[in-house]
This record gives structure tokens, C-alpha cells and sequence, in this order.
């Protein structure tokens, strides 16, 4: 399942995986 | 502090206008008589918020390509570049599921690391040589635009098929540079007359 999604933002989110 | 981010980065997604959905082929699949007037309406309204638009990315289904030849008229000077990332797709099985539309599983797996691929290369926060705030628009398509505003707010992504979006409208989410996002308008489509608002 891609992303956190468990109600508390990760401010990193853009920053863990390559763009594409 | 020289690799943080400064800028602010606007992307406007725009869902492609009304189409014929009857072709099987997607040069078949080509914008409907009131699908040309709702890219006018589109073209017009983005023309008229008054920003300078940095560039606009479309999908490279044959319906986006033909709601930016029409909303390109209205935006003089921007550059259009095409991809096959934002083309339509089946993002992830929705939930809660739905009888009427059932891909094939096979599908979830190509279009979703497909589309999951669009979302990582075009919404992030601005690279830190970016000096000044950014304007985007991208073109493309309802099942695209509900992932990517799921994703970029950091819900739950299967629950895409709880939005709807009308034709042409217009979805406006802001990345800080802190990676803060905010979606400031989703699916907006207000500057439409009512009877030719449609969700086909």
C-alpha cells in the first residue's frame, strides 16, 4: 500500500523513494 | 540550507472535457461538441485567474490532447509537453468496491505502479533551485486526478472512487516548501453554466 496513511503527516513523504 | 526547498508549487489538474466514449480505439475517443466548449470554458477561466503559467503536461490519450489544443489557445506561450504516465487507468481497487466497473486484477498492477509513477515524478515540493513560486497544469484524466489528491494528502489512496469530478473542472493543490499540502479547490468546475456541466 503506497504511502503512510495512518492520520500523522510525514513531512518527508516526497523525499523516501526515487521520483520515478 | 542550499538543498532546501524555497518555492511554492501550484499544480492545477484538469480533468479533459466530454468525449465520445462509443469508439473502441482511443483516436476514436475524440472530445464531443459540448466537450469543445467546456475546454473553451476551461481555457477561459484559467486565462482569466491571471497567472503566468509555466507549462502545461498532458496525457497522451487522444481526449487530453484535444482539451489542450483548446485551453492551449487561451495561454499563449506555454510550453505543452505530453506523457503516457498520466494516461487513464485503474490506480488501485477501489474501496468500497463497485459491481459496475470491475478491471481485471492484472490491471491494478500496470496501472497502478503506472499511475502511483506519476504521482512521485510530478507532485513534490520544489527542487531548491527553484526561486520563484511555479505555476502547472496537467491535463488528464478523473481517475488520475482522485488518486494524485489522495496521495498528496496523505489518505487513504483506495478510497479514490468516493470523488467525482465533472468534465473540465478544476482541482488546485499547493506543495510549500516544507512539503505542507493544501488542496485549495477540488474539482471546481463553478465558472460552467449548469447545463453544460457533465461527468461522462
Amino acid at each position: 500500500r503506497p504511502g503512510p496513511c495512518n492520520g500523522v503527516w510525514d513531512s518527508n513523504w516526497d523525499k523516501r523513494e526515487p521520483r520515478s | 540550507d542550499n538543498f532546501k526547498a524555497r518555492a511554492t508549487r501550484h499544480i492545477f489538474l484538469i480533468r479533459h472535457s466530454q468525449y465520445n466514449s462509443d469508439g473502441c480505439l482511443d483516436k476514436d475517443r475524440t472530445l464531443t461538441e459540448l466537450g469543445r466548449e467546456q475546454a473553451e470554458l476551461t481555457g477561459c477561466r484559467l486565462a482569466s485567474l491571471g497567472i503566468k503559467f509555466d507549462k502545461i503536461v498532458h496525457s497522451s490519450m487522444t481526449r487530453a490532447i484535444e482539451t489542450t489544443d483548446i485551453i492551449s489557445k487561451y495561454l499563449p506561450g506555454v510550453n505543452r509537453i505530453s506523457t503516457d504516465l498520466l494516461r487513464e487507468g485503474a490506480p488501485i481497487e477501489p474501496d468500497p468496491p463497485v459491481s459496475e466497473w470491475k478491471p481485471e486484477a492484472r490491471q491494478y498492477y500496470e496501472d497502478g505502479a503506472r499511475i502511483e509513477a506519476a504521482f512521485r515524478n510530478f507532485i513534490h515540493r520544489a527542487d531548491a533551485k527553484q526561486e520563484e513560486d511555479s505555476y502547472e497544469i496537467f491535463v488528464c484524466h478523473a481517475n488520475v486526478i482522485r488518486y494524485i489528491v489522495c496521495r498528496a494528502l496523505q489518505f487513504p489512496p483506495e478510497g479514490w472512487l468516493r470523488m467525482s469530478l465533472n468534465n473540465g473542472s478544476i482541482t488546485h493543490l499547493v506543495i510549500r516548501p516544507s512539503g505542507r499540502v493544501a488542496l485549495r479547490t477540488l474539482g471546481d468546475s463553478g465558472f460552467m453554466p449548469p447545463e453544460k456541466i457533465t461527468r461522462t
